[in-house]
């Protein structure tokens, strides 16, 4: 009677990311606690990881494939070489072949799916939402916005803030498990993990160390734990023998399994592993056009933009609507050239990127873009000296340029005309009268004072001959 | 701390291991 949910929407909370903070601190907070449950001593850690879309990875047990090949590893031999600075044991897996139970997306890639089964499952979409609770299988294999990092536990401990054991119980599924009693899987004591976000959209990791029935956590000493730590959803993972804690590649937990020396304690070599690393890029390749820096993508084409360099913007003028914006700039139209395809094709070429010449009659030009030669089409036929590949430069100079510099070197031509006559006959007069001997007589107004004084004297003694 | 593999002698297993049902 275990219900698969193919379609639609079951129960689950969806947790926005935080606006980016570019300059905000990546490190993750590991805190060790050891604290008293009904008088007895647990010790464990608590996580918090900030940015954990750049941060978290769920890893298939040793490495990509781990899943398909059933493998099982231990936390340290799949944290190491990933580069993980926290690791925890995952999700749950088959004992006795190695294989992975329930969804597992790792880095964006689609690892294993659950068919909808309902088991408590905690993801981060690709725009950083944390979703927790339950999904249907249509969810899981969501094209729009796919869960990069997904993993299934048992049991969803805290919802919106609370409690959420009972609820669960009701609604899970039992196919992921394989002995025991679910009544006692949720309230005997005993080493846990759990994964979970708090109200700043940090994800969390607990860890608790213990042994079945002897020391440790339930789970609802687990969650009323987290929940005073501030955790507003988180489910459980897989316990026991399986949790561990690593911190910088060394075993930083008390594994409950014996070695085959019953002297010692062994890590158990478990299936999925959830990990805390230095910030990626969201795509960790940036979509092949930028470089990682810090968990930001830096894009390496000017015209590639975006948080995952995955935008092609050729500028506010979008090519002019006549071309295509591509990594390399414009990609003009027919008939159209320039870095924004604003500019028609020079006189005498057409096609993409002007690179055709017309084949007209004449030297004529052609359409811009057909090369066509019709008579509606012709603009301007050019001299065989013109049609030389300096077409370009003669494109500036169209029919009314061509007609206001030759209106103007004709103004130029007669006013030069005009003064060289007019010099001309000044010239000839000049000489006309030397060879005459005549001369020209200039009476002088105002010399001086006493010129001036003499003619006055002379002027009145001839308007006035009766004077003494 | 290579003591060999663990015996995977904790087991924490909710479900009784004959309720498990092949996947439909």
């Amino acid at each position: 009677d275990c219900a698969r949910v193919r379609s639609g929407s079951p129960e689950q909370e969806s947790w926005p990311p935080p606006p980016t903070n570019p300059g905000a601190s990546h490190h993750a907070a590991v805190r060790t606690f050891v604290s008293h449950f009904e008088g007895r001593a647990v010790a464990g850690h608590l996580t918090r990881v900030a940015d954990p879309l750049r941060t978290f990875s769920v890893l298939e047990p040793g490495g990509a494939g781990g899943c398909a090949q059933k493998r099982r590893a231990t936390v340290e031999d799949t944290a190491v070489p990933a580069g993980c600075r926290i690791a925890q044991n995952g999700g749950f897996f088959r004992m006795s072949t190695g294989e992975c139970l329930g969804n597992v997306v790792s880095d964006g890639r689609l690892v294993s799916s659950s068919g909808g089964l309902q088991n408590a499952q905690f993801g981060i979409r690709r725009d950083g939402t944390i979703v927790t609770g339950y999904l249907s299988e249509e969810e899981v294999l969501d094209p729009v916005n796919p869960f990069v990092q997904l993993l299934s536990g048992v049991v969803w401990l805290i919802r919106n803030g609370n409690i959420y054991i009972n609820e669960s119980q009701a609604i899970e599924c039992d196919e992921t498990q394989e002995t025991g009693s679910f009544s006692k899987f949720v309230n005997v004591m005993s080493a846990r993990t759990a994964v979970g976000h708090d109200r700043e959209g940090q994800l969390i990791l607990f860890h608790a160390d213990g042994q079945t029935e002897q020391r440790g956590l339930n789970l609802w000493e687990m969650a009323e734990f987290l929940r005073q730590q501030d955790v507003v959803n988180a489910i459980n993972l897989d316990g026991g023998g399986s949790a561990t804690f690593v911190l910088n590649g060394t075993l930083a937990s008390y594994p409950s399994d014996h070695c085959q020396d019953n002297m010692w304690r062994c890590p158990r070599q478990v299936s999925t592993v959830v990990c805390v690393h230095e910030p990626r890029c969201q795509p960790p390749d940036c979509s092949g056009h930028g470089t990682c820096v810090d968990g930001h993508c830096e894009c390496t084409s000017h015209f590639w933009r975006g948080e995952a360099c995955s935008e092609l913007d050729c500028g506010p003028s979008n090519c002019s609507q006549h071309g295509l914006c591509t990594e390399t700039g414009c990609h003009c139209d027919a008939g159209w050239t320039g870095s924004n395809c604003s500019e028609e094709c020079p006189l005498g070429w057409y096609g993409p990127g002007c690179q055709r010449p017309c084949q007209c009659e004449h030297q004529c030009s052609c359409d811009p873009q057909t090369g066509n030669c019709s008579i509606s089409q012709v603009r301007q036929c050019l001299q065989p000296t013109e049609a030389t590949p300096r077409a370009g430069e003669l494109a500036s100079f169209t029919r009314t340029t061509w007609l206001a510099l030759t209106l103007t070197l004709i103004f130029l031509l007669l006013i030069s005309t005009g003064v060289n006559v007019s010099l001309f006959l000044g010239s000839r007069a000049e000489r006309n009268r030397h060879l005459d001997g005549d001369y020209v007589y200039h009476p002088l107004q105002e010399v001086n004072g006493e010129a001036l004084t003499a003619e006055k004297e002379h002027m009145e003694e001839t308007s006035n001959p009766f004077k003494d | 701390l290579s003591f060999g593999v663990s015996r995977d002698d904790d087991l924490l297993l909710p479900y009784p291991l004959a309720r498990r049902r092949p996947s439909r």
